[in-house]
């Protein structure tokens, strides 16, 4: 999913 | 995790260690504004609703219970502490921070990538934490003489910022489908905010002097 790969990010 | 993106962390887990060290032993919170801190404890505790359903790595569970530790605990100090409590000087920290919190809101509703709760707050703490720094830089330009630590304190905040868009570059050039418009262009902004800052910073740094910003 797009989204996710951001989400890893603090 | 590519070397910015490490870096960025870093130098934001170092500005609030500059701060929680600088609170915790000499017991003042002269030149910090509690405004700005009051935002980044929201900007972290709607940011990281995901903390205990979403496992991304250990690393990231242990820097969101860091920076939500250290968050809350910075307003504890300046609210609670009854010495660091009288350092703060409540008259020079005047920004209306609460006239933030809406439009960010506002604006998270409107411009989301995702209408669910999570994703809405996720957005709300991005809009937010753009512009958390604003109170913080109007105290700084108030105060007559910013000692060492909160000078430094906001320089490691700048560069983590700055970090994070070398970051995005890098992650953009060597991920596929890397792109994100909202957290891209709030952090642009809030990098902006820094910019003037960043000047006189150097510059009483390159002439020796202590750092003092224009009124």
């Amino acid at each position: 999913c797009f989204q996710d790969d951001q989400k890893d990010e603090l | 995790m590519n070397i910015f993106r490490l870096a960025g962390d870093m130098t934001h887990l170092a500005s609030v260690l500059v701060l929680l060290l600088k609170i915790h032993t000499i017991k003042s919170c002269a030149g910090i504004s509690l405004k700005t801190q009051e935002l980044f404890a929201i900007v972290f505790a709607s940011r990281y609703l995901d903390i205990f359903t979403d496992f991304i790595s250990l690393y990231n569970t242990l820097m969101k219970l860091i920076f939500l530790g250290s968050s809350f605990s910075i307003v504890w100090y300046i609210r609670r502490h009854k010495l660091v409590r009288r350092s703060y000087d409540k008259d020079q920290d005047t920004f209306r921070h609460y006239f933030l919190l809406l439009p960010c809101f506002i604006l998270a509703l409107l411009i989301n990538e995702k209408f669910t709760f999570k994703e809405v707050m996720w957005t709300f703490s991005l809009y937010l934490e753009a512009v958390a720094i604003l109170p913080q830089l109007v105290l700084l330009q108030r105060t007559k003489n910013i000692d060492n630590l909160t000078g430094q304190y906001v320089f490691l905040l700048g560069a983590y910022r700055g970090l994070y868009i070398l970051n995005w570059i890098y992650r953009y050039f060597t991920e596929p489908h890397y792109v994100h418009w909202i957290p891209w262009i709030s952090g642009l902004v809030q990098t902006l905010l820094y910019a003037d800052f960043f000047y006189y910073y150097f510059e009483s740094w390159k002439n020796n002097k202590k750092l003092q910003l224009p009124a």
